[in-house]
């Protein structure tokens, strides 16, 4: 799992939770493209999904849940997914 | 910006909307508002229009949701997800939903019902998230002040790069339309005229006029000159209904619909804020006039033929109001445009006509025109 910043280990499991919820909400394609992302070789897909978040919000692609984009995961928003859907 | 895979789009310019369910946390009329706002705000940069319906099918069915409510993505509580939208299409395609359990509002004090409908019927017409941080099409929730508001440049392009520009008229440029840079002056020596707002700032005497306003100073009625609004304050844009000072807390209050600003000078202090922090009943969507009374403290507000009387020290209404404003004001009549105080006397502006009132006479002393405030 990506390496969170230290936290208290509740906090660590909420933040993960949180972040995945997040990523297969707005950063997962629905439908069919959901097999291709399955069959991608060797990438975690949650680490591939998070380095996607912080691209598009512009933060410093490290693919780990930095308070950064935690920050991102926890702002209101809209519902609509972030990647073509 | 941003566009769907397959670049969805409109292929008609006249498309219908309807508001199927509305929220508790706003009036039914205030949602409308809202929603007819955040509309324009696109039809002011493609040609497209915008026609309400109140049954049946809508291209773009608007309703307030909560939880799962049938569309395969649920809402989720207070916060997070806010609302969403689907891309130009037949059935479910422009339909825009809102989460009722966020707490909407049209001022700051909640989750801007214009700012999120503005966003979504971006998507509703065509277009995704934008990675610009300025753009409204930005995925994450950021205030928009609907009173003024003008599309920002990257969601210009974005929804003209489906509909291409809203012709004005032939061979003019295509951002959307911006009021003309300079404002013509309204003629205030046109006798019929009167000021929408009146103020001290300062040492100085403010008038308000459409996009315009005069500054001069109290005992001085040469050197007067008009400036643009947008120049000194450009949140108020143009249009200011009613504004007042309270000398000794160097600050100066201004009103424009359910909305004021306080300022320090002519420096903003913060966002707008909502008319009902001082108290007013919820029918009341706009003040016509305010002044400060120094000897008593009190604020006086002018809404059609009544007044209500706001106490600054306590911070509150008073009781028993609102009065009409003619039986508490002998020889004061019609609507109250604007007042002020100066040197223990209140003015007050009603069309062409100011009144000086006498606090201690408790009575109009005279009568001039309004337009000889600014050199008339």
């Amino acid at each position: 799992a990506p390496t969170l910043f230290a936290a208290t280990p509740r906090t660590w499991r909420n933040n993960y939770h949180l972040a995945q919820a997040y990523l297969d909400k707005f950063y997962t394609k629905k439908g069919g493209h959901q097999v291709g992302e399955l069959a991608v070789r060797g990438g975690n897909s949650m680490v591939k999904k998070i380095k996607e978040l912080q691209t598009f919000f512009g933060l410093q692609v490290t693919g780990k849940l930095d308070q950064n984009t935690m920050d991102v995961i926890k702002r209101p928003r809209c519902g609509v997914p972030d990647v073509a859907n | 910006y941003r566009l769907f895979p397959g670049e969805p789009k409109w292929k008609k310019n006249m498309l219908t909307y309807r508001i199927s369910k509305y929220t508790p946390s706003m009036r039914p009329a205030e949602v409308d508002k809202a929603v007819e706002m955040a509309l324009r705000a696109w039809s002011s940069a493609v040609p497209l229009n915008f026609v309400r319906t109140h049954a049946g099918e809508a291209d773009i069915m608007i309703s307030f949701e909560s939880g799962d409510h049938g569309d395969s993505y649920p809402f989720d509580g207070p916060r997070g997800t806010l609302a969403h939208a689907f891309a130009p299409g037949e059935g479910l395609g422009g339909d825009t939903h809102f989460d009722n359990a966020e707490k909407w509002t049209m001022g700051t004090n909640g989750f801007n019902l214009f700012t999120v409908a503005a966003h979504e019927f971006g998507h509703a017409l065509g277009l995704a998230h934008s990675t610009d941080p300025s753009a409204l099409m930005y995925p994450t929730y950021k205030y928009q002040h609907p009173f003024g508001f003008r599309l920002p440049k990257d969601d210009v392009k974005g929804i003209q790069a489906l509909y291409g520009p809203r012709k004005t008229f032939p061979g003019k440029p295509t951002m959307p339309h911006v009021p003309s840079h300079k404002p013509s002056i309204p003629d205030l020596c046109d006798s019929s005229s009167s000021f929408d707002a009146v103020t001290m700032l300062g040492k100085e005497l403010l008038f308000f006029k459409d996009r315009i306003f005069w500054r001069r100073q109290v005992h001085l009625p040469s050197g007067i000159r008009p400036s643009t609004i947008t120049s000194s304050f450009p949140q108020l844009m143009s249009n200011v209904d009613a504004a007042y000072d309270v000398a000794e807390r160097g600050i100066a209050f201004f009103f424009k619909g359910p909305h004021y600003w306080i300022t320090r000078g002519f420096q903003m202090q913060g966002p707008p804020r909502t008319i009902y922090d001082f108290g007013f009943p919820r029918h009341v969507q706009r003040i016509d006039a305010a002044v400060y009374l120094k000897e008593p403290q009190k604020t006086l507000f002018f809404v059609g033929d009544e007044y209500y009387s706001f106490d600054e020290r306590k911070r509150k209404m008073e009781k028993d109001y609102p009065k009409t404003t003619e039986e508490e004001f002998s020889g004061v009549s019609g609507q109250i445009d604007a007042a002020v105080e100066l040197n223990g006397y209140i003015y007050f502006f009603s069309g062409p006509k100011t009144f000086k009132y006498d606090t201690e006479k408790e009575d109009v002393v005279s009568v001039v025109k309004s337009s000889s405030w600014v050199g008339c």
